[in-house]
């Protein structure tokens, strides 16, 4: 564990409380993606899956529960109490597309052909491009709510902040991920455009709105 | 070295 990474993982569980507060404060699940959401849930799911037969740290332990629970009750609030505020007709990114080259690769690039390492592998190459649906939809309504653009914010400062974990952990231990700096460095990438228009417009007290 | 057992990050 090192400083980066550990403000990764605050930022990433920051943005998920961001989230969840954001949907009862405005009792509304406007501007949120159900497919990005229900991405999140499938790549806890198929990552943590050595929850049953590992033990890391009594860190790792809680933060995979906390993301694998929250992560659901995200798709539950979506699917009852805020139902009515979800808007299918603009979720529209088709995550086949995300799920058969996840698959393909995932086949291709592992540690080991074991179907634990498989599905660890699927899930880091579908969280790196898990909230394209999610900026899909940002793009098409063409503005967010200001707390919906913190939540993305807090999301692309974890992704950029295990960079430098990666570099620090290769000077200070040798290790290197080659499948998980590849997709941190492509998901991370996804997030350039949001972060330009959330740092000239939403930090300086402006609505976030694209330019037409 | 890769890391191809136990995967520690979240």
């Amino acid at each position: 564990m090192n400083l980066f990474r550990f403000l990764g993982d605050t930022a990433h569980l920051a943005s998920i409380l961001v989230l969840i507060h954001k949907m009862h404060t405005t009792k509304s699940c406007r501007g949120i993606s159900f497919k990005t959401q229900a991405l999140y849930v499938a790549v806890f799911v198929t990552r943590y899956l050595d929850l049953f037969y590992r033990w890391v740290s009594l860190y790792n332990f809680f933060m995979k529960l906390f993301f694998i629970g929250s992560s659901c009750y995200i798709l539950f609030l979506m699917k009852t109490k805020f139902r009515p505020t979800q808007d299918p007709a603009i979720d529209t990114f088709r995550i086949e597309y995300l799920l058969g080259p996840c698959t393909v690769i995932a086949l291709i690039f592992n540690y080991k052909f074991s179907p634990t390492e498989i599905l660890w592998s699927f899930s880091i190459f579908l969280e790196s491009v898990a909230i394209l649906p999610q900026l899909f939809l940002l793009q098409r309504t063409g503005e967010a709510e200001t707390i919906t653009t913190h939540y993305l914010a807090a999301l692309g400062i974890y992704r950029a902040l295990y960079i430098p974990n990666w570099i620090y952990r290769y000077f200070t231990e040798g290790v290197v991920d080659p499948i998980a700096i590849t997709a941190g460095l492509v998901q991370t990438g996804l997030y350039i455009d949001f972060f330009y228009v959330y740092v000239t417009k939403v930090l300086q007290g402006q609505k976030f709105e694209l330019p037409a | 070295e890769t890391s191809t057992e136990g995967h520690d990050e979240l």
